[in-house]
């Protein structure tokens, strides 16, 4: 419902438009669907490098944030949600990271989705930071679960640009099973 | 069409452009 974003010919345009989500929930309190759609909160969208940066360079980094806090960043017309259309037959690939290194590898999985150095197609739905109490987890997530071949590049390409040890144990959720 | 693939030493040259600032 929002209006197309302008991309002005001097700034370098991404294959995508996104937009970057916020959530916090209070700690022990049940996530119900209802809730977790409110407490979605939009902080802006952008389509080209240039303003990614500008966007960015105003937020504070994943690590600083209160616990239970989580950075969405999900292409245009996707919602960070297990219910949207584009998430609904899809997965995630699942991170867990001991406290303090959330901030680094954020980053580098977002300029990687950015520059689509996945090169999977369409398959790449958006990527989310979470901010736990004794660990944070970064997750991809992709449209088509029962895609292996695409799962495994994905796998792939999150373990070179995180330079990841090779023997990171790196799980794959499927959402139809998160919403069991 | 053709991808815009763009590497992350590039990405990371463009934080510092006035606008990105």
């Amino acid at each position: 419902s929002l209006a197309p974003i302008d991309v002005p010919a001097w700034e370098h345009k991404l294959q995508y438009a996104y937009c970057l989500w916020f959530s916090r929930r209070s700690p022990g309190k049940q996530a119900s669907l209802q809730n977790y759609d409110q407490n979605l909160k939009l902080i802006g969208r952008f389509a080209s490098v240039e303003q990614f940066w500008a966007l960015y360079s105003h937020l504070v980094r994943p690590s600083d944030l209160q616990s239970h806090s989580d950075f969405h960043l999900f292409k245009i017309g996707i919602k960070p949600m297990w219910e949207d259309e584009a998430n609904q037959r899809g997965g995630k690939l699942i991170l867990r990271l001991r406290k303090g290194l959330a901030s680094r590898c954020w980053e580098n999985l977002v300029l990687a989705m950015l520059g689509e150095q996945f090169m999977v197609g369409e398959e790449i739905c958006g990527a989310v930071v979470s901010i736990r109490y004794q660990e944070d987890i970064i997750s991809v997530w992709n449209k088509t679960a029962s895609d292996s071949s695409t799962t495994a590049r994905i796998r792939d390409t999150f373990r070179r640009v995180l330079n990841l040890p090779p023997n990171t144990v790196l799980e794959y959720k499927t959402h139809n099973d998160s919403l069991k | 069409g053709t991808r815009i693939v763009y590497e992350r030493a590039f990405l990371m040259q463009l934080r510092n452009s006035p606008i990105a600032r």
